[in-house]
């Protein structure tokens, strides 16, 4: 099972 | 004041259409370097990223940065009034409540104008690290997007692996199993049907094809689409327009509990 991620998590705010 | 003219208005209508269903409200952030846009989907699973360089525009004129607040669906419905083939020229003043959208076209003196109503749209944006990608694939974005669709008729989500044999897009789903497996391959006569892998170490990654094939809306753009994958990040979907200009898509991996 795999789970949707969000950008958030990658992309910080700049 | 802005004033920035496109010799095709294709251009900008291809954009909007491309990424009017993944964003409804945007900011298109005009400084003297182009026009750029950041926007997120509402469930901030994707993100667009575009940018029209000045140099993609004759003449380009921006005094101040300015944002221009749009609805796409508006912005939609009066560039469908516009021919793909004629000059469109986008004028705004310096703190604007509308946006100007002049067609000209070229084969007779027909001048159509609209004005646009602008919106205040407080927009949150992300930082995009510079990455460099473990695996760069470079090919046909009506390829890319077969692929896409057609594993669509079966899941919800397609695994890209990429390793030194090639890259392989397969899916999983309740009336069987897919796959697609493309190697790097040059067609002299014809160079947009290339497929280019660049791949510094293999690459294994989960998506969503429902936003994947949302962004191949984007095919009309561009010949070619370069996807830009490293283990655990998002991945880049990327059409280049010309001087510089692009669009790009970010799409979040699904990851394993």
């Amino acid at each position: 099972p795999t789970k949707q991620q969000t950008l958030g998590k990658f992309f910080g705010a700049p | 004041m802005l004033e920035a003219k496109l010799d095709q208005a294709s251009i900008l209508k291809k954009v909007v259409d491309a990424i009017k269903d993944l964003v409804q409200d945007c900011n298109f952030d005009c400084n003297d370097s182009g026009i750029a846009l950041q926007a997120m989907d509402n469930s901030h699973v994707a993100l667009v990223s575009m940018a029209l360089k000045a140099e993609s525009f004759q003449p380009y004129r921006c005094d101040r940065n300015i944002a221009l607040g749009l609805n796409l669906t508006s912005l939609t419905k009066v560039l469908r009034a516009a021919q793909n083939e004629d000059m469109l020229t986008l004028r705004a003043e310096d703190a604007p409540d509308s946006l100007n959208l002049v067609f000209e076209s070229k084969a007779d003196d027909r001048i159509s104008e609209y004005d646009l109503k602008l919106m205040d749209i407080d927009q949150e944006h992300l930082g995009i690290p510079e990455t460099e990608y473990a695996a760069t694939i470079t090919l046909p974005s009506s390829e890319f997007r077969r692929i896409c669709t057609d594993l669509m008729a079966l899941s919800e989500s397609v695994t890209i692996d990429a390793s030194k044999d090639g890259v392989k897009f397969s899916c999983t789903g309740d009336i069987g199993n897919g796959a697609v497996t493309l190697r790097s391959h040059t067609n002299v006569d014809k160079p947009e049907l290339n497929v280019d892998i660049e791949l510094s170490e293999p690459v294994s990654l989960t998506f969503s094809l429902k936003y994947l094939v949302n962004f191949c809306k984007a095919s009309a753009l561009s010949h070619q689409v370069k996807i830009c994958l490293s283990n655990e990040v998002p991945l880049l979907v990327e059409y280049a327009l010309e001087n510089q200009s692009h669009l790009r898509f970010y799409l979040a991996p699904k990851i394993g509990d």
